[in-house]
């Protein structure tokens, strides 16, 4: 069913 | 000074039942000009909850300084529940607060509650999130969003959205077999909050947690409807409106191996 992804690898830090 | 007079305590009540289950503790970031926002991840780092409440979410509102209420959600979802949802509910800060003070009000009875909570220091990151282009948009009525979310999380750990022009397609693959719900697109002119709009650039095909929409699903009180924008190998939005506001969760999706 896949791996979780995290926000982190989409986002960055601000 | 912050202070900020709901006309009704519903509107936060509901917003924080929707969010406490999601982040234990958050900052809440007031301004004159921007009201009330709120950033928080979950301790996985998978989803994000954004809040906005304009000061047009508020019969009064001003702030005269801006402030970073550092807060409990479970401490405040306590307090909040000894109001009436049809109570005015009043947020006061002092400018350097220790403490947040909660006012309901009920004027046909002439009763008065208040609280105060201990504020905390909190340390948390943001994240910058830029407006995305997206694949598609879908907007459905929420409580349809939500049963398919509780429905499927009884199948399988993870619920697949497929999005082609005229419908949605939700499925879960588990261990005790298969299930699939699709929503047609469909314009209701008599009830517009319960059609289901799709607007598609491209065919989408997607696969999150079921956990996460689980808890974003907590958020359907607050809206007839959900937005959700979707963009192949990025994270998903699910937006709410509120009355001169939203809550909204971006949620990184699963990947294959």
């Amino acid at each position: 069913t896949g791996t979780q992804e995290r926000l982190d690898s989409f986002f960055k830090v601000a | 000074m912050l202070e900020g007079k709901f006309e009704t305590a519903s509107t936060m009540k509901k917003v924080i039942e929707a969010i406490k289950d999601s982040v234990k503790l958050c900052n809440l970031n007031c301004s004159q000009n921007d009201g009330i926002t709120v950033q928080a991840i979950d301790d996985s780092r998978v989803l994000l909850i954004a809040l906005k409440l304009d000061p047009s979410c508020f019969q009064e509102f001003r702030c005269d300084k801006d402030l970073v209420l550092g807060l409990d959600l479970e401490s405040l979802s306590k307090i909040l529940r000894q109001g009436n949802p049809e109570d005015y509910l009043t947020l006061i800060a002092e400018d350097s607060p220790d403490s947040l003070l909660i006012v309901f009000e009920d004027s046909k009875k002439d009763r008065i509650s208040e609280f105060s909570l201990k504020l905390m220091d909190i340390d948390s990151d943001v994240l910058t999130i830029d407006e995305m282009e997206h694949d598609c948009a879908i907007t459905l009525p929420a409580a349809a969003f939500a049963k398919v979310a509780r429905d499927m999380k009884t199948l399988s750990e993870s619920l697949q959205i497929l999005v082609t022009k005229d419908s949605v397609k939700f499925k879960a693959d588990g261990s005790i077999g298969t299930g699939s719900v699709i929503l047609r697109a469909r314009t209701n002119l008599d009830d517009t909050k319960e059609s289901i709009l799709i607007d598609l650039n491209k065919p989408v095909n997607l696969t999150f947690g079921a956990k996460y929409l689980n808890d974003i699903v907590k958020a359907t009180p607050l809206a007839d409807t959900v937005t959700i924008k979707l963009t192949d190998k990025a994270p998903a939005m699910f937006e709410y409106k509120l009355q001169g506001g939203f809550l909204r969760y971006y949620l990184a999706p699963k990947f294959e191996d």
